[in-house]
C-alpha cells in the first residue's frame, strides 16, 4: 500500500505522531518537576553574622517545581495528593495543586557568640533540606 | 547547722571522696526559673533590637573554638559523622572577673593564685552538663626542654550570700595532675566535671573559685632537674569549657535520630510489641516478613 502510506503521511496528524522525538516527549518527566535546588548564602546576607561566626557559608537548599500526576511512586506521597490533583484538574481549579515541599532535613553545626561574649558550638536540627515531596 | 558542719569538714581540704555528694547540702540560692532565658536560636537576639552591643569574645578563646569547630563539622557546617557523642552544645566561658590573690614565684614554679568568677547566665535551663574542662594557655608559646609536674588546687567560694543565709565555708578540691609540656604547647585541659557538676546542675548563676598552680620539674624524667633555674611562664587565666546536652526541640539529638532512623518501620507501639516478643527482634522480623508474604 505505498500509495495509501504516502497519502496518509500527508495527513498532519499522522506526520506528527510519526515524529518520534515529539512522541516520546509525552513520557518524559516535566523539565521543571519538583526537586531540590541549591541556594548558597553567607550569614551576613541573613544579617546574623554579628553572632554566627561559623560556618562561613550555608546552603539551606529548597524544593521547587511542578508535582506530576503520578506522585505516589516518585515522592512517596499519600493517595490524598493524587485526589487533590484530580480535584484541581477536574472539579474545582480554586483548590490548589499539590505543593513541592521538603520531606527531610539534616542538622547544621553553628559557632555562635552569646550576648555576654561567651562562645557556643551548637548543632541545630532541620537546617538543610535533603529531600522533596509533593503534598 | 548539720549542713554547715558537713561543709566545714569538706572545707578542711580533705581529698574529695569519689562517692561524696558534698553539694547536695546546697539549695539553689536564686530559685529563679531560668527556662525563660532559653535563647530562641534564630530570632534576632533582643539585645540587638535594644541597640545594646554584644560583648566581644576573648581572641584566644575564639581561636580555640574555631579549631574545635573544624574538628566537629565540615566547612559547610555539616556535623562530622565520626564524632559520636551525646553533647550537642559546647560552651566556652571566660572569667567575667578575676584578680590575683598572691604573686607567686616564677623561679620556684609557684604561680600566682587567681580568684575567678564565671557567669553561668548564658547556660539555659534545658542544657544539661555532661563534662566540664578548665582550659589553660600560656601568655606566649613556650617550649619546655623537660617534663613538668604541676599540682593544681581549686577552691570553690560560695557566691556572695544575702544576709538571710548562713555564710558557708569554702569547699576546696585538690587536684593532682601532671602536665607534659612539649614544643609550642598551646593548651592544657583539666577535667573538673566532678567539681562543677553539682553547681551547674543546681542552676547557680555564677561560679566563684580560686585556683593556684605549683609546678616542679619532674625528677623522674630528668634526675639532673634539681639544679638550674626553672622559669615557669605565666598562665593566662583559664577559660571554662562546658559540654552540654541541650534538650530543647530545635537542637539536634544524635542518639534520638540514629535510633529512630535505624528502624523506619518502627513505631513506638510496635517497639513494645518487639519488647514483649519471646524470641526477640529476629523472630519478630521474620514473623513480620511472613505476614507480608501472606
Amino acid at each position: 500500500g505505498q500509495e495509501t502510506a504516502s497519502s496518509k503521511l500527508k495527513d498532519p496528524l499522522v506526520a506528527a505522531s510519526f515524529n518520534l522525538s515529539e512522541y516520546f516527549k509525552q513520557f518524559l518527566f516535566p523539565q521543571n518537576e519538583c526537586e531540590l535546588h541549591d541556594f548558597r548564602l553567607s550569614f551576613s546576607q541573613l544579617k546574623w553574622d554579628n553572632w554566627i561566626v561559623a560556618p562561613s557559608r550555608y546552603n539551606p537548599r529548597y524544593c521547587k517545581g511542578d508535582c506530576p500526576r503520578a506522585v505516589g511512586h516518585r515522592y512517596g506521597s499519600p493517595v490524598h495528593t493524587m485526589v487533590q490533583n484530580i480535584i484541581y484538574e477536574k472539579l474545582d481549579s480554586s483548590v490548589p495543586r499539590p505543593s513541592c515541599i521538603p520531606a527531610k532535613y539534616s542538622p547544621l553545626s553553628v559557632l555562635a557568640i552569646e550576648p555576654d561574649g561567651s562562645i557556643a558550638y551548637k548543632v541545630y536540627e532541620d537546617m538543610i533540606a535533603t529531600k522533596c515531596t509533593c503534598r | 547547722s548539720q549542713a554547715s558542719n558537713g561543709e566545714a569538714q569538706i572545707a578542711a581540704g580533705a581529698e574529695l571522696e569519689p562517692e561524696a555528694e558534698p553539694w547536695s547540702l546546697l539549695q539553689s540560692q536564686d530559685g529563679r526559673d531560668r527556662s525563660g532565658l532559653l535563647p530562641s536560636p534564630f530570632n534576632v537576639p533582643s539585645d540587638e533590637q535594644g541597640g545594646t552591643r554584644r560583648l566581644q569574645p576573648d581572641s584566644r578563646a575564639l581561636r580555640y573554638m574555631k579549631r574545635l569547630y573544624k574538628a566537629y563539622a565540615t566547612k559547610e557546617g555539616i556535623p562530622k559523622s565520626d564524632r559520636h557523642h551525646l553533647y550537642n552544645t559546647i560552651r566556652l566561658l571566660t572569667p567575667c572577673a578575676q584578680h590575683r590573690q598572691t604573686l607567686g614565684n616564677q623561679m620556684t614554679g609557684i604561680l600566682p593564685s587567681l580568684d575567678l568568677l564565671f557567669n553561668l547566665d548564658s547556660v539555659p535551663a534545658l542544657e544539661h552538663l555532661l563534662k566540664s574542662v578548665f582550659l589553660y594557655t600560656f601568655n606566649n608559646s613556650v617550649s619546655f626542654p623537660s617534663a613538668v609536674k604541676c599540682m593544681c588546687n581549686m577552691m570553690i567560694m560560695e557566691p556572695k550570700s544575702s544576709s538571710k543565709t548562713v555564710p558557708r565555708a569554702p569547699y576546696s578540691f585538690t587536684f593532682n595532675s601532671k602536665f607534659e609540656f612539649r614544643k609550642k604547647h598551646k593548651w592544657i585541659e583539666i577535667d573538673v566535671t566532678t567539681l562543677l557538676q553539682p553547681l551547674v546542675a543546681s542552676k547557680k548563676q555564677s561560679i566563684h573559685m580560686s585556683v593556684n598552680f605549683t609546678c616542679e620539674k619532674d625528677q623522674l624524667q630528668h634526675p639532673s632537674a634539681k639544679d638550674g633555674p626553672f622559669n615557669m611562664p605565666l598562665l593566662v587565666p583559664p577559660s571554662l569549657l562546658l559540654y552540654l546536652n541541650d534538650t530543647s526541640a530545635q537542637v539536634y539529638h544524635r542518639w534520638y535520630s540514629l535510633h529512630y532512623k535505624r528502624r523506619p518501620s518502627q513505631s513506638p507501639d510496635q517497639k513494645t510489641g518487639l519488647a514483649t516478643h519471646p524470641m526477640g527482634e529476629e523472630a519478630a522480623e521474620c514473623g513480620r516478613a511472613s505476614r507480608h508474604r501472606r
